[in-house]
C-alpha cells in the first residue's frame, strides 16, 4: 500500500524489491505503520551533505551539524576537482530522502532528521575525528561512517587514542547516556585481499561494523571478510547488477539523484537507517541493546560459499555475512519487545611477557583457562565481543594466519594472512575481534592459534605478549535463549499494531559542551559593525553637544548645562532636532513641530506640564517615555531633562 | 574544537599535540584545568587550542602561527615534546600526525 511520487523510487529496489521479492530490507511494512525514523537524528560523518538539496532540506538538523574542516556550523560540501565530494550527500539521501517531494528517491527513515559531520574533505587528525565522534551526541543519535583506514591490503590502522577515547566516550554519555550509536562500513579490499579485522573502526567493540551483500545475497567482488561483522545489507554488485539508487549532489557533474551509489558505503547508511527505526518504537535502546537486537534478528540465508557455522548459543555467522542480513520489519518488532536489563561485564586475561617471547612456528598454540572462580568478580557469564591484543615481531606481516578458539570450538579467523602486506614490523599490540561467539558460555578453554604461511625458510616470527579480553553480559545460556524466543514472537507486529509500548526510563542530562564557534569570518563582521556603531555613536554624540552648546550659547546660559534642543531654530534648519528631540524631550517630533511653533524655550509649555506630573503615566504620544524604563520618569528634574 | 579556531586554521600544515592532563582535586575541576593547559602550551611555546571535543581534561596545543622553517619546527618540537614529557601534569600527550582515511 506504500505509493511515492518520487520518480526514483520505483527503482529503488533494495526498499521494495519487485523483480526478485524478497531481496530487499523489509522496510515497506513499517513504514505502514508509521515508522518511520521520527524523533531520530542521524548523522553523516563524510565529505559534507548538500543540506539544500529537496531530498534533503525538510529533514535537515542543522542543530546536529558541522564543518570540522572548515570550522563553521554548515557542512554544505565543496566541489574539488575529482567532482568527489557527493558522497556524504549520498549516504545522507539513503538514511533520510524526503519522499512524495516529486524528486529523486525516498530514503529507509524519511521521517528522521538527518544532520552532517564535514570531516574527510581536508587533513585528518586523531584529535578531530575524537571531535566529531562525539559532536553534538545529545542531539545525534546514531553516527554513520562510510570511510576507514586504507582498504588496500596492506594497512593496519584505526582510530587512535583520541579516536578510541571517542568512541567510547559517545557509547557512556552520547543519547542521554543510552549511549550513541556508530555504524561503520567493513571496507572495499576484496580485490586485495583484505580482511576487515585488520581496521580498528570495524574491529571496535563501540561499533555495529556492516558489511555489503548484493541483489543476489552475494558477498560482492569488493566486499572483505572478517569475524568481527556483525551484519550485512544491500549494495552494488559487478556491472551485471543494479547499485543503490539515491540522492546526490547538484554541483559540478552532479544532477541531484544517482544510480550508481554502491560498495560499503552504501550499505552502512541503510544500517544507519534501520536502527533510526528502532529507535523510533524505542528510543531507550542503549547501544548494546542495538547490537544484541542485529545478532537476534538478522537472517542467514542460502549461500554455500558464505561459509555460515552456526554457535553454540544458536547463532550463525559467516566471515562474509556476519549474523546474515538486515532485516528492518524484524529489527523494529523485536526493538518494541525489548528489555535492557544486561550488564555489560568484561573480563581481562592477560597472558605472555617479552622474557617468554616464542618463536610463532614453535609455539602454534596458546591455551588459556577461564575459570568460573575467574568470572566471578565480573559477572560475566555468556559473550558478546572477544578481544585479543597481540604484540608480535614478524618480517612479512602478512604471512601471519592467527584463529582464535573459543571454549565451545567455535572458530574465528581474526588474522587473515593478506598477501600484499609485507610490512616488516608485525603487530604492535594490535586488537583483533570477534563476534563469532556472542551469546556462548565464556568459561573454559580459549586457544590462539598462529601459523606463519610463508616461504620463508626460517620462520622469524616472535610472539612477545597476547592478552584475552572478553565482554558479555551477565545473561545465562538459559537467559538468551528466552530471549530469542520473546523476541521471535514480536515478529508476527502484533506489537507494533496493539499500541503496545514498554516503559522508557528518561536518560540522563549531560551537559554538552557549548558547540558554537565564531569563524574568522563572523568575527571580522561583528568587529566591523562594532567599529561602525561606535564611530556612529560619536559622532552623534558630537553633533547633538555641538548643537545644545550653539542654542546654550544663544538662550544666554538662561536654562544651565541642557538646553532644549527644539527650542534652536538653528538645530531645526539643520536637521538635527528630529534626532535629538527623543534623548531629552518627552514629545514626539511631530507634536514638538505643531505645539512647540515658538522657538523659545523658556516659555515652551511642554517642559513644566510633564515635570509637574507626579503620577505620570506615559501619553501615547511621548516617544521618550514609552522608550525609557518607567522608574527613569520618576526621577529628579534634572534627570528628566537631560 | 570548542575554541574559537581549528587546527587548520590555527596552524595550518604545522605541528600539534594533544595532550591529557590528570584532572585536579575538589571543586572548579574545570577552570583549573583550563588555567592548567594555558599554563603548560605557553610554558611549550604552542597556544592552546582548546579542550578536544568532549574528553573531558584533553587539549589541543597547537604551533603559534606565523612563518615557519623546518629548522624552527624541529626546535619547537624538541621544546615542546621536552616540556610535555616532564610535566607532572601531563597524563598522556602524542604529537598529532595526518591519518589517511578513504571513502568505501
Amino acid at each position: 500500500s506504500v505509493h511515492f511520487n518520487d520518480p526514483k523510487y520505483p527503482q529503488q529496489w533494495h526498499l521494495n524489491n519487485r523483480r526478485s521479492p524478497g531481496r530487499d530490507i523489509n522496510v515497506t511494512g513499517v513504514w505502514e505503520r508509521n515508522v518511520t525514523g521520527r524523533g531520530v537524528t542521524v548523522v553523516v560523518v563524510d565529505d559534507g551533505v548538500e543540506h539544500t538539496s529537496q531530498d534533503i532540506a525538510p529533514n535537515y538538523s542543522p542543530e546536529g551539524s558541522y564543518d570540522l574542516n572548515s570550522n563553521d556550523p554548515d557542512p554544505m560540501p565543496h566541489p574539488d576537482v575529482e567532482n568527489d565530494n557527493h558522497h556524504g550527500t549520498r549516504c545522507a539521501g539513503e538514511i533520510a530522502a524526503v519522499p512524495n517531494n516529486s524528486f529523486c528517491a525516498v530514503g529507509v527513515a524519511y521521517g528522521s532528521r538527518i544532520a552532517g559531520i564535514r570531516v574527510l574533505d581536508g587533513p585528518l587528525t586523531d584529535s578531530m575525528e575524537a571531535v566529531a565522534f562525539n559532536k553534538h551526541y545529545q542531539i545525534n543519535d546514531i553516527y554513520s561512517c562510510s570511510w576507514g583506514p586504507d582498504d588496500d591490503g596492506k594497512t593496519v590502522d584505526g582510530p587512535h587514542h583520541l579516536g578510541k577515547a571517542a568512541l567510547q566516550h559517545g557509547v557512556m554519555a552520547g543519547r542521554q547516556g543510552f549511549g550513541s550509536i556508530f555504524v561503520v562500513a567493513s571496507g572495499n579490499g576484496g580485490q586485495h585481499n583484505d580482511n576487515c579485522n585488520y581496521d580498528g573502526y570495524a574491529n571496535s567493540i563501540y561499533t555495529v561494523t556492516i558489511g555489503a551483500v548484493d541483489e543476489e545475497g552475494r558477498m560482492p567482488f569488493y566486499a572483505e571478510e572478517c569475524a568481527s561483522m556483525l551484519a550485512v545489507t544491500f549494495s552494488g554488485g559487478d556491472k551485471m547488477l543494479r547499485s543503490i539508487v539515491t540522492t546526490d549532489w547538484d554541483l559540478q557533474k552532479g544532477t541531484g539523484c544517482t544510480e550508481g551509489h554502491t560498495g560499503t558505503s552504501a550499505a552502512a547508511p541503510l544500517a544507519a537507517g534501520m536502527i533510526a527505526l528502532m529507535l523510533q518504537v524505542r528510543p531507550c535502546l542503549t547501544w548494546r541493546d542495538v547490537q544484541h537486537i542485529i545478532v537476534f534478528t538478522a537472517t542467514q540465508y542460502e549461500d554455500r560459499r558464505a561459509d555460515w557455522v552456526t554457535n553454540e548459543a544458536g547463532f550463525s555467522h559467516s566471515h562474509q555475512h556476519g549474523f546474515g542480513l538486515l532485516n528492518a520489519w524484524r529489527l523494529v518488532n523485536a526493538a518494541k519487545v525489548n528489555r535492557h536489563s544486561r550488564v555489560w561485564a568484561a573480563y581481562v586475561e592477560c597472558l605472555g611477557e617479552a622474557a617468554h617471547a616464542s618463536t610463532i612456528a614453535c609455539c602454534p598454540a596458546c591455551l588459556p583457562t577461564v575459570s568460573r572462580t575467574d568470572l566471578e568478580l565480573s559477572g560475566l557469564k555468556t559473550l558478546e565481543h572477544v578481544a585479543v591484543t597481540v604484540f608480535a615481531t614478524h618480517p612479512r606481516r602478512g604471512s601471519l594466519e592467527l584463529k582464535l578458539f573459543c571454549p565451545s570450538g567455535m572458530m574465528s579467523l581474526i588474522g587473515a594472512p593478506r598477501s600484499m602486506d609485507s610490512d616488516p614490523n608485525g603487530f604492535n599490540d594490535w586488537t583483533f575481534s570477534t563476534v563469532r561467539c556472542w551469546g556462548e558460555s565464556a568459561r573454559g578453554t580459549y586457544r590462539l592459534v598462529i601459523r606463519d604461511i610463508g616461504d620463508e625458510p626460517v620462520p622469524a616470527g616472535l610472539l612477545w605478549r597476547w592478552q584475552l579480553t572478553l565482554f558479555g553480559s551477565v545473561w545465562s545460556a538459559v537467559d538468551i535463549r528466552d530471549r530469542q524466543r520473546l523476541l521471535e514472537r514480536a515478529m508476527s507486529g502484533k506489537y507494533l499494531q496493539d499500541g503496545f509500548s514498554l516503559p522508557c526510563p528518561p536518560g540522563l542530562k549531560i551537559p554538552e559542551e557549548d558547540g558554537y564557534t565564531i569563524t574568522p569570518n563572523t568575527l571580522k563582521t561583528l568587529v566591523l559593525v562594532g567599529c561602525f556603531t561606535i564611530f556612529w555613536t560619536a559622532y552623534y554624540m558630537l553633533e547633538v553637544c555641538l548643537s545644545h552648546q550653539r542654542v546654550a550659547s544663544r538662550a544666554g546660559g538662561r536654562h544651565g548645562a541642557c538646553p532644549r534642543p527644539h527650542c534652536s531654530r538653528k538645530a531645526r534648519e539643520e536637521g538635527t532636532e528630529l534626532e535629538s528631540v527623543p534623548l531629552c524631550a518627552s514629545k514626539d517630533p511631530g507634536e514638538v513641530e505643531a505645539e512647540g511653533g515658538s522657538p523659545a524655550a523658556p516659555s515652551n509649555p511642554l517642559v513644566p506640564d510633564l515635570l509637574d506630573q507626579v503620577h505620570w503615566s506615559p501619553p501615547q504620544h511621548v516617544k521618550c517615555a514609552v522608550d525609557a524604563p518607567p522608574q527613569h520618569l520618576l526621577q529628579g528634574k534634572e534627570q528628566q531633562m537631560c | 574544537l570548542t575554541g574559537t579556531e581549528g587546527p587548520a586554521a590555527l596552524s595550518p600544515g604545522g605541528l600539534s599535540w594533544a595532550v591529557h592532563l590528570r584532572s585536579p582535586e575538589g571543586e572548579g575541576k574545570e577552570e583549573t584545568l583550563e588555567q592548567q593547559a594555558e599554563a603548560l602550551a605557553q610554558a611549550a611555546g604552542l597556544v592552546n587550542a582548546g579542550r578536544i571535543g568532549e574528553l573531558h581534561g584533553h587539549y589541543l596545543f597547537v604551533q603559534p602561527a606565523g612563518p615557519k622553517q623546518d629548522q624552527q619546527g624541529e626546535a619547537i618540537r624538541q621544546q615542546a615534546e621536552a616540556v610535555l614529557a616532564g610535566h607532572e601534569a601531563v597524563h598522556w600527550h602524542s604529537e598529532q600526525r595526518l591519518l589517511k582515511r578513504a571513502k568505501r
